[in-house]
């Protein structure tokens, strides 16, 4: 028999509840329900469940492989040298994922070069010098207060007149609110011309992750997003929460404060987890 | 001013007749969704929706109010409930733990803290037991740089070594300690803060906490209260857009109250915490 109005809203409320506790943003968890409920009307009760969970898989695959982009690809087959910078609100993982970045690519048998972008921070500058030589990588910097597009630039002419593969640039943790931040971030990007933009947040991240995603994605255009922190929090759906609200690939998962712990991201894990 | 005018509403209480359900309810969904978008966690909304839509249908508005306030009147009184009061701080000789989630602002926050003593002319001094995080040693030494505050730390010793020399050699009356982050599945960090805490027998152990922190807030801050007990929750980074909601799990986990809140990335930026501006903030 049909499934009654009253029975589909119930699975759907379910549902929806169940995006929010995997710490799926309200609004998109609104519209992944809104997009289902159209496939569902008219359905019979007993093919309800089943069709919920492709309907969702469609949905959210659609979501998580925006744009089928490989990295590992990317970077073998770009023109070199190729200038990446890495963008995000204060704590997120950025230093950190720089780290693991040129780690990975390194052993890859390119060749990097890492541009101190944040040049504002209490320990940014030592943080930041101990990975480049634990590395073994060269680091581009400037005294503490310097503008921090003047290092980047540096960076990229560096990376240029030496041919070497990737410069990854950080910049300074800035909340998207601040508007004199995010212009500096702006000019950091229109002086160095990018050719990528790495987003950086953390999976611990609630309903504030679609907020700041969409302001990034405003001001300077995010290219790809890498999820932090997804040891602390596994529940993934901050991955879905950003995914929706840039239409970038989600590249990696950062799972661990060591270098290594960094993971390519699969659409089908985070699924896997949603349907658990 | 919010306070102000529920004052009044209350005052105005006798004699309304009741407003219809159906409208309780559109009321009801609507505050459901602005705390579910303020990070509030998901059983605790529909707790408190539950409470509210019951209250809201059982008990007259006051003359003149509207559907709306006479619903958030409720709404708020039962946030008060779980919310509570701002931790007391004592203004005296103190040794004060730092503890929290990876990159929440436990260091800054540590800085903040000891100028906020400093300004209420105590005689604060700072302990970096991170020797995990690089950079963490200069991090924290700068900002104690900044207003002048006697810091301890050791580049190449371990967290409980660096603990207890730093209690030894510092002269000032609230010792605070900052720490690595970490979090419930590791094992090893865990016990190294049972440790430390064993071994400081501080007076308070503050929570640090994301304002942005999604659902697993309170699975999070139980886990710290199980290992050591927390007195007190700091919120950091509510100069942006987050609400914070995720605070509500964090106090009704660990049994205790938000003591003061983050809200920018400078020395000054620390506030005592204030229920009704947070709620107001809550409700948007
Ligand atoms: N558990 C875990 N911790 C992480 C991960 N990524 C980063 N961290 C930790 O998060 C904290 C903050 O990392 P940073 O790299 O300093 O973050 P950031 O974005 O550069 O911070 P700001 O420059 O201050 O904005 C550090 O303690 C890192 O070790 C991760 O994937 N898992
Ligand atoms: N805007 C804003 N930024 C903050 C606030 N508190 C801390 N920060 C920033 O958040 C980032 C992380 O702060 P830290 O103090 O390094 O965090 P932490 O908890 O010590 O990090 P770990 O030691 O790696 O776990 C830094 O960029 C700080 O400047 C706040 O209230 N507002
Ligand atoms: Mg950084
Ligand atoms: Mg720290």
């Amino acid at each position: 028999r049909e499934l009654d109005e009253k029975t589909l809203e119930r699975m759907l409320w379910d549902f929806e509840t169940g995006l929010l506790e995997s710490d799926v943003a309200l609004p998109v968890a609104e519209d992944i329900v809104q997009s289902i409920r159209a496939r569902l009307l008219g359905t019979k009760r007993k093919h309800a469940d089943d069709i919920l969970e492709s309907a969702l898989r469609d949905a959210l695959g659609k979501v998580l492989s925006a744009k089928d982009f490989d990295f590992d690809e990317y970077i073998e087959s770009a023109k070199k040298p190729i200038n990446i910078v890495f963008v995000g609100i204060n704590g997120t993982g950025k230093t950190t994922t720089i780290a693991k970045i040129a780690h990975r690519l390194k052993k890859s048998g390119y060749s990097i070069v890492i541009a101190a972008g944040d040049t504002h921070r209490a320990g940014a500058s030592e943080q930041i010098g101990i990975h480049a030589k634990r590395l073994g990588v060269k680091l581009i910097e400037h005294q503490v207060g310097a503008d921090p597009a003047a290092v980047v630039y540096d960076g990229v002419q560096y990376t240029r007149a030496r041919h070497k593969d990737v410069l990854l640039a950080d910049t300074a943790g800035r909340l998207h609110t601040k508007v004199g931040l995010m212009d500096q971030l702006k000019k950091i990007c229109r002086v160095t011309s990018p050719d990528l933009v790495i987003f950086v947040d953390e999976m611990i991240a609630g309903n504030d992750a679609v907020v700041r995603a969409k302001m990034f994605n405003e001001v300077v255009g995010i290219d790809g997003s890498i999820l932090t922190k997804a040891d602390v929090d596994a529940k993934g759906g901050a991955a879905i929460s950003i995914a929706y609200a840039t239409g970038a690939p989600i590249l990696f998962l950062g799972t661990g404060q060591e270098y290594d712990d960094m993971v390519k991201f699969q659409p089908e894990w985070l699924l896997d987890r949603l349907f658990e | 001013n919010l306070s102000l005018s529920l004052q009044n509403v209350v005052k105005k209480i006798a004699g309304a007749r009741r407003i219809d359900p159906r409208t309780i309810d559109e009321m009801v969904k609507d505050v459901q969704r602005t705390l579910l978008q303020a990070d509030v966690n998901v059983e605790l909304v529909m707790g408190l929706s539950t409470r509210i839509r019951e209250r809201s249908l059982k008990e007259k508005p006051a003359p003149g109010a509207n559907p709306r306030e006479h619903v958030i009147r409720i709404v708020y009184q039962e946030l008060v409930d779980v919310i509570g009061k701002s931790t007391d701080v004592p203004l005296s000789k103190q040794t004060i733990l730092m503890v929290g989630l990876y990159g929440g602002g436990k260091t800054t926050t540590v800085a903040k803290l000891a100028r906020y003593f400093q300004r209420k002319g105590l005689k604060p001094a700072v302990i970096c037991a991170d020797s995990y995080r690089p950079g963490a040693y200069d991090q924290l030494k700068q900002l104690c740089e900044q207003i002048n505050v006697p810091f301890y730390g050791e580049k190449d010793s371990d967290a409980l070594t660096i603990v207890k020399h730093g209690l030894k050699e510092l002269k000032g009356d609230v010792k605070i300690i900052d720490t690595a982050g970490r979090h419930a599945l590791e094992a090893d960090l865990i016990k190294e803060m049972k440790q430390i805490h064993k071994l400081a027998k501080p007076d308070q152990n503050l929570l640090v906490l994301d304002g942005a922190m999604g659902q697993l807030a309170g699975k999070h801050a139980k886990a710290f209260d199980d290992a050591i007990g927390i007195t007190g929750v700091i919120i950091t980074k509510l100069d942006g857009t987050a609400k914070g909601g995720g605070a509500l799990s964090a106090i009704s986990e660990t049994n205790s109250s938000i003591a003061f809140i983050g809200t920018g990335e400078t020395l000054d930026d620390l506030e005592r915490f204030d229920p009704d501006r947070f709620i107001s903030r809550l409700l948007g």
